[in-house]
């Protein structure tokens, strides 16, 4: 019922909210918050009216506030467990992360095929065989997966993931994957980021 | 000159074009390739008119000819070599991907302020101290640098590279860096995919 594009604009103030709060800050004005998320000041008093919250005159809005009223509307006040598919190393750093944890996410239980690698613990997360896929997803409920497999075998894994109650998979491993109609793929591609890089920098050297 | 939307597209249609090259695909139709990209068949007809590639009646497109067009005009014909600055979980995985020299990008040297790692190598990577960093992005005239420092240091770090003559910062470590006019950051949040993907599974139950 939210578009999405107001949906990632609430997730970016969010963000920047959260920075505010680590180093101390307690209030902020829509026109220093439109500054650090590069959105028009007008938009950003128009997202947060349509959820109530008016800023103080001279004052501004109330940082901690606003962090618990957007997190409330993005969900992220709900936890979700996350499974892990490919612990290799990409998947090994995504486990190691703790910035999951503060907006929701837990990574509950992670899979490989490399007897190497079931059977041990990276942290507090076990990784299992694949044979275990499907009764671990139903044990947990857990409906996001992590796709970090070598690109040949995504495909693959995508499929059972999703016969298995997944319904979104965040994909690291190759494009254009095939899941049902009720299911979600968000791919990670981070050469092409480097390469918008690489186009702007190009720009400074016509 | 080329607008930024029709660079992402053209990005996009690469990606397509290469997986379908790697399964020995050697002919695609506009409708096929707008399928794969999530884009209108006209769109994609217009963009490769633009630069004068038309399709053969029942024919389509030849795969690999496009592919190499495409990185003419993406600029992925040339070599770029990349800094990365912070080793650890997240830097080492992005030193082991082999998927960025295809794409034309070589990580040519990593730093680190743990003497542990300084003076050690992963893969042909050597990690440098950061005693070495201006003199290492001047001789080897490196102008983009990823980011993969704990967030506290990373505007500390973000500072010295773009002094030191790195123009488009990859950054894994912290939204909101501060960076003089002529460079260019781009941030990857990957839990806001998550969160995206989240916002999307909700929604199949109200
Ligand atoms: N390393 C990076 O920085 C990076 C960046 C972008 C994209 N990627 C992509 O992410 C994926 C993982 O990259 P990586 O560098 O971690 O590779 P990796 O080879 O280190 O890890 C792959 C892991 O998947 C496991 N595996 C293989 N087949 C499997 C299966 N069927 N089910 C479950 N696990 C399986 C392997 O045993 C291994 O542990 C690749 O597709 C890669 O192209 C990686
Ligand atoms: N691990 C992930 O999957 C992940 C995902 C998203 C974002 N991030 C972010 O990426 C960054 C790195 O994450 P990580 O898990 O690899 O952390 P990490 O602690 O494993 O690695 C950080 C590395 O940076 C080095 N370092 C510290 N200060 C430095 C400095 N001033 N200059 C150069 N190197 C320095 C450390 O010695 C260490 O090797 C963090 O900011 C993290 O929030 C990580």
């Amino acid at each position: 019922k939210i578009p999405i594009p107001s949906l990632r604009r609430l997730s970016a103030y969010l963000r920047q909210l959260e920075v505010l709060s680590a180093s101390e800050v307690t209030h902020v004005s829509s026109r220093q918050l439109a500054n650090y998320s590069k959105v028009g000041d007008a938009t950003i008093r128009r997202d947060l009216t349509l959820f109530g919250k008016f800023g103080q005159r001279g004052v501004g809005y109330e940082v901690d506030d606003l962090i618990s009223t957007l997190r409330v509307i993005l969900g992220t006040q709900r936890r979700w467990g996350v499974v892990l598919v490919g612990a290799g190393a990409l998947g090994r750093a995504l486990m190691r992360y703790s910035g999951f944890d503060q907006r929701g996410f837990k990574i509950i239980a992670a899979f490989d095929n490399d007897p190497k690698k079931i059977g041990t613990n990276l942290g507090d997360i076990p990784i299992h065989s694949l044979d275990e896929l499907e009764s671990v997803i139903d044990f947990t409920a857990a409906r996001i997966a992590i796709l970090t497999t070598p690109s040949q075998h995504a495909q693959e894994m995508a499929t059972r993931l999703t016969a298995a109650g997944i319904e979104g998979i965040l994909d690291f491993a190759t494009p254009s994957l095939e899941v049902p109609p009720e299911s979600y793929v968000t791919y990670v591609d981070i050469t092409a980021h480097l390469e918008e890089l690489t186009f702007q920098v190009s720009g400074n050297h016509p």
